[in-house]
């Protein structure tokens, strides 16, 4: 994953720090204190589609195919998300029980055009 | 190098405008409600005491990943005010979750005062209410209990089941094995203690049900 300069054009990830007392939620939002809400943006040049390691998927690989036959592929490539992780939360549910579950594919870890 | 700033992170992203921030906090809310399978955040009448939090947050094992599609949930007991004794009451615990998964993991956590007369003989009953509001109660489990501080006493979690309306009910029936405390006194001292901090509360495991999970069990 391109190392995300604040300037930076190309498809990178971005970080964006949420505090849960910022929402108004640290009532019930027992633990983390916040999150990454992290996304993905940015330019999605030729060069950089599809190229494996950048966005390893299925999608790329077939792009790749096109790439290599057709100099000028005739579809663009997104910049998205290619890894995920958990968040685990511990919060109060509406009968004041502590919960504590991890929530799949919440943070935004990687990105990449494909 | 003189120039460029010694930490290249360090100016980070601009601090988005007022407008874009906002967006972005609608966003993570509705992210995190979705993550959760919840439509709206809950709302919190009576929180559990800090120290009772505190102490229950020690129980779960706060570095350990929670299997996916799993939870693991902290209930703490509701006593009536007017009860004497713990050991005659109802222990009710409003678990609204148990009607939509499956319960595979139950330990019922109670604080023994020192005061504890030699062997206690704890019994654990669920207290039920079957059709015709007639009421039925099953024993659980019964435990010896001979040291005093908190005791983990696991539950059946088979026989664990919530009430149409969420409500799980224990009774706990406890009798010290020496009776020596009640022929000094005539009133068997209160060995439970349910003060704030040492309420007593229930440690659970749980997991989603699958789609047709009671097909496939009544199949």
């Amino acid at each position: 994953t391109p190392t995300c300069e604040p300037k930076t054009p190309l498809c990178c990830r971005r970080n964006y720090y949420v505090d849960f007392q910022e929402l108004g939620w640290r009532d019930w939002i027992l633990q983390p204190e916040g999150y990454q809400l992290n996304y993905c943006s940015g330019q999605c040049p030729p060069h950089l589609a599809g190229s494996p390691g950048i966005a390893a998927s299925f999608h790329s690989a077939v792009f790749n195919l096109l790439k290599a036959n057709n100099p000028w592929p005739a579809g663009t490539s997104c910049c998205v998300p290619t890894a995920r992780r958990p968040l685990s939360l511990l919060y109060l549910d509406k009968n004041s029980n502590v919960i504590k579950t991890d929530v799949p594919d919440m943070v935004v870890e990687a990105c990449g055009c494909s | 190098q003189a120039t460029g700033s010694a930490c290249p992170s360090c100016e980070g992203p601009a601090p988005a405008l007022p407008a874009e921030r906002a967006v972005v906090l609608e966003l993570a809310k509705q992210q995190i409600l979705k993550g959760l399978h919840l439509t709206s955040r809950p709302r919190i009448t009576h929180p559990p005491p800090q120290a009772a939090l505190t102490r229950a947050l020690q129980r779960l094992q706060p570095e350990t990943m929670v299997p996916r599609k799993e939870q693991e949930v902290i209930s703490f007991a509701t006593i009536p005010d007017s009860s004497t004794s713990i050991c005659s009451s109802m222990l009710t615990f409003y678990l609204s979750t148990l009607q939509s998964h499956h319960l595979y993991y139950a330990r019922l956590w109670l604080h023994v005062l020192p005061t504890l007369p030699g062997t206690l003989h704890l019994k654990i009953f669920q207290w039920g209410t079957r059709r015709r509001h007639r009421e039925s109660h099953g024993l659980l489990v019964e435990h010896h209990i001979t040291t005093p501080g908190w005791h983990a006493l696991i539950l059946p979690s088979g026989g664990l089941r919530g009430e149409e309306s969420g409500i799980v009910k224990l009774r706990l029936d406890c009798k010290p094995l020496e009776d020596n405390n009640t022929a000094a006194t005539g009133q068997p001292r209160q060995p439970l203690d349910t003060t704030e901090h040492h309420r007593p509360f229930l440690e659970l495991k749980i997991r989603a049900n699958e789609p047709g999970a009671g097909r496939t069990k009544r199949r």
